[in-house]
C-alpha cells in the first residue's frame, strides 16, 4: 500500500520531500503514535475500572433483592396470620353472642 | 463512595472517554 | 526532541537512509498510529457502554432500596399491630376469667 493511503503525497515522500521535513514528519507521526498509544492504555485501565466497581454494584444488588425477597415472604406470611386471628376472633365473639 | 463522588467522577470519566473519540489523530 | 528519542538513528533519518527507508518507515508508522488510534476508539467507546450500564445498574439499585424500604417499614408496622392484637386478647381473655 502506498503511503498514499495514510495521506502523504507520493512525490513528497520519495523525491521532493527534503530530509529535514522527513525528520520533521517522522518526529510528528512517533511523538502522536507515543500520544496515541498512551491515551489507549488510559482508556482500557479506566473501562477495567468501571467494569470492576459495575461487576460490584451487581453483586450488591443481588443481595439487596434477596433480602427484598425475605421481608416480601415474611410480610405476606404475616398478613395471612393477621387475617387468620381476625376472622378466628370474629368467630369465636359470634360464638359467644349465639 | 458517596453518590454524589460516584457520579463527578463518572461524569470526569464520560468526558474523558468522549474527549478520545472527538479528538482528531493520525492526520498527517 | 531529535528523532533519537523515538528510536531513530539521527544518522540513518537524515542522510544514510534511502529514500525507499524512510518510506517504508514512514508507512509502518502511519500505519501503526492507524491501528493505535483505531484501538484506543475502540476503548473509549468500551468505556462509555460500561459507564452507561453501571448508571443504570445503580438506578435499578436504588429503586429497589426504595422499595425494601417501604416492605421493611410495612413488616414492622404490623409486627406492632400483631403484638398489639394479641396483648388485648390475652387481656380480654384474662378479664373473661375473673
Amino acid at each position: 500500500m502506498s503511503v498514499e493511503g495514510h495521506g502523504y503525497p507520493e512525490s513528497k515522500v520519495v523525491s521532493e520531500a527534503g530530509p529535514e521535513w522527513l525528520r520533521t514528519e517522522m518526529e510528528r507521526l512517533s511523538r502522536e503514535l507515543s500520544e496515541t498509544t498512551h491515551e489507549k492504555m488510559q482508556a482500557a485501565e479506566y473501562g477495567l475500572a468501571v467494569l470492576e466497581e459495575k461487576q460490584q454494584l451487581k453483586q450488591q444488588y443481588d443481595e439487596l433483592e434477596a433480602e427484598y425477597e425475605t421481608a416480601r415472604r415474611e410480610l405476606d406470611q404475616l398478613r395471612e396470620a393477621f387475617g387468620q386471628a381476625y376472622s378466628n376472633h370474629k368467630k369465636v365473639a359470634a360464638d359467644g353472642e349465639s | 463512595p458517596s453518590m454524589k463522588a460516584g457520579t463527578t467522577s463518572e461524569g470526569v470519566l464520560a468526558n474523558f472517554f468522549n474527549s478520545l473519540l472527538s479528538k482528531k489523530t493520525g492526520s498527517p
